[in-house]
């Protein structure tokens, strides 16, 4: 079913679930998070089993800043400025995020950028 | 994104979201696809945050990212976040946090404190309503009980509005996207009139997860940006979300 532009034209979809077809690209796999132990590991599992797809996002985003701003300098910014930023966020989130940074082997600062991009990103 | 809480004829709430993400950065000439969600699909996962090997919340969220955007704490109250583009925006909270000026919580953080601590819908909604923030956003809340529901608009510093569920004047679901209620959305971005003419058609009575994942399924409402559906239903715990594409023809935002 086509969709036209503005204003909107399609009928209202009937009969989609169970999620099927184009539309569905596929399930969302279970993880467990144990508010337990301690917050610099709690993720550990799910970073060692998504360390490459976290590095993918970050150097996609990478690329786009690059892309704004050939000279490197944002990025440089990043790396640089936002690790120490992390130190003065609440307890767990700081040390959770360290954490993420460990096992990913990614640089602080990066990781630290991804979880504020909402806050930079609502300009 | 479009976020929605619902409430069947039974007293049933039901709330469920699509989550858009990545308007402008990147568009893969090839794929006919934004870039960015294309990366957040493969780091999409459900988590089930446990305390004493029991369930505290469930989420739907991106692995790395420690804040959350959609959440259930099964039995009690469901919560979603949309994103509030504004020009007094996340940017000036930043700066005025680097600046040593700490006293707002940043938005996704608030939102999983919420989930984590939060024993009851109506404390759930007077955090979200009264905690000074970085940065805008619309909350979009769900309870346990008849009329439980509502979209709460932030600004970085107030709460501008309450929309509450009203089953006796008729409104038996509320439905955000990206645009304050009161205003008309860009006319080249409006998914609120479509999807709430697809739920006025479905109707109370015939209000079900399976009705709600048909209007997240029309386009506009789903659209290139679309990385995930999430559905809930807040009593029995029924949690449930699924990767999301719009293949050509489909509407980029």
């Amino acid at each position: 079913v086509a969709q036209d532009l503005p204003p909107y034209s399609e009928e209202c979809r009937k009969g989609t679930y169970p999620p099927h077809g184009p539309t569905f690209k596929g399930k969302i796999p279970w993880y467990t998070i144990n508010l337990d132990s301690a917050p610099h590991k709690r993720w550990n599992q799910l970073i060692s089993d998504k360390k490459v797809e976290v590095t993918n996002l970050i150097q996609a985003i990478k690329n786009l800043a690059n892309d704004f701003f050939p000279s490197g300098k944002l990025i440089e910014l990043v790396d640089k400025h936002l690790a120490p930023l992390v130190d003065t966020l609440p307890f767990p989130f700081n040390e959770e995020i360290k954490g993420i940074a460990d096992v990913s082997g990614l640089p602080l600062g990066e990781v630290m950028f991804f979880n504020v991009f909402y806050e930079i990103f609502t300009v | 994104c479009t976020s929605l809480v619902a409430e069947d004829t039974t007293g049933k709430l039901y709330h469920a979201r699509n989550l858009d993400f990545g308007l402008f950065l990147g568009w893969d000439i090839k794929k006919h696809s934004w870039e960015i969600p294309e990366y957040l699909r493969p780091l999409t996962v459900n988590l089930d945050f446990q305390r004493n090997n029991k369930t505290i919340f469930k989420s739907t969220n991106f692995a790395g990212y420690v804040g959350m955007l959609t959440g259930m704490r099964p039995g009690i109250f469901t919560l979603t976040m949309n994103e509030r583009f504004n020009i007094d925006g996340g940017y000036i909270g930043i700066i005025e946090w680097i600046l040593g000026k700490r006293d707002g919580f940043w938005m996704s953080f608030l939102t999983r404190s919420v989930l984590e601590n939060a024993t009851s819908y109506a404390q759930a909604k007077d955090q979200l309503t009264n905690t000074k923030m970085l940065a805008p956003a619309y909350f979009i809340l769900g309870g346990n009980r008849s009329g439980e529901g509502c979209v709460i608009t932030r600004s970085r510093k107030a709460c501008l509005d309450v929309w509450e569920l009203d089953l006796k004047h008729g409104s038996w679901y509320v439905l955000e996207t990206n645009y304050d209620r009161w205003k008309d959305p860009l006319f080249l971005d409006n998914r609120r009139t479509p999807a709430m003419k697809c739920l006025n058609e479905t109707t109370q009575k015939k209000i079900s997860l399976p009705a709600i994942y048909d209007v997240l399924s029309t386009k506009p409402v789903l659209n290139k940006l679309t990385t995930y559906t999430t559905l809930m239903e807040v009593s029995s715990g029924t949690f449930e979300a699924y990767l999301r594409d719009c293949p050509d023809p489909c509407i980029p935002w």
